[in-house]
């Protein structure tokens, strides 16, 4: 399968602690 | 569901993608008052949905917002009297497909309710007072009550109260 890579990007570097994952779903 | 971890510094890496169609979407584990301002894929923007075709490497940059709009009010019913009713905002176009993009409130016995962190665009309000969880993501029920639906324009940063007649 392919790889999907990359970035979450925000203003608020204090968000960035919060996410657990990014998902992908049919 | 294929998932790959976030990094403090916001990197993610997610393997074995199979062709397909597909939507992305973050998961975190505080409420924050966020939303997407723009996902792309290789450029291209990818908010409603995009289509692996082969194993080749893909790149996906995710912006978020922390200045969304906001929206309160109170649910009348065709009597003008306050109401209890579940709250949808749905949004206009390719993102009714994204279910993320609805924001969905109870309101109160006296029909108050509040809508926070919403994405800015256009969407139509809908106030139910006896409708199952997520009947609205169904582009045919939907259809039934279009005319029933209250339009709202959301900005960066906005505030707005509105009054909204129950759907019985």
């Amino acid at each position: 399968g392919a790889e999907v890579s990359g970035r979450v990007i925000t203003d608020n570097p204090d968000l960035l602690t919060r996410f657990d994952s990014v998902s992908l779903g049919g | 569901v294929l998932s790959g971890s976030v990094t403090n510094n916001g990197f993610f890496t997610i393997s074995g993608v199979l062709p397909g169609n597909y939507l992305a979407w973050i998961e975190y584990h505080e409420p924050a008052n966020i939303y997407v301002k723009s996902m792309r894929l290789d450029g291209v923007d990818a908010r409603d949905g995009f289509r692996i075709e082969g194993p080749s490497p893909r790149q996906m940059e995710i912006v978020l917002g922390d200045a969304g709009g906001a929206l309160d009010g109170a649910v009348l019913n065709d009597k003008l009297a306050p109401s209890a009713a579940t709250v949808v905002l749905v949004p206009n176009g390719s993102l009714r497909r994204r279910s993320t993009a609805y924001k969905v409130a109870v309101a109160d016995p006296v029909g108050r309710f509040q809508l926070q962190a919403i994405a800015p665009g256009d969407y139509k309000l809908f106030a139910w007072v006896d409708v199952e969880a997520n009947a609205w993501l169904d582009a045919e029920f939907l259809r039934t009550y279009e005319e029933r639906g209250f339009p709202i324009s959301v900005g960066e940063g906005t505030k707005a109260s509105v009054r909204v007649t129950a759907i019985p």
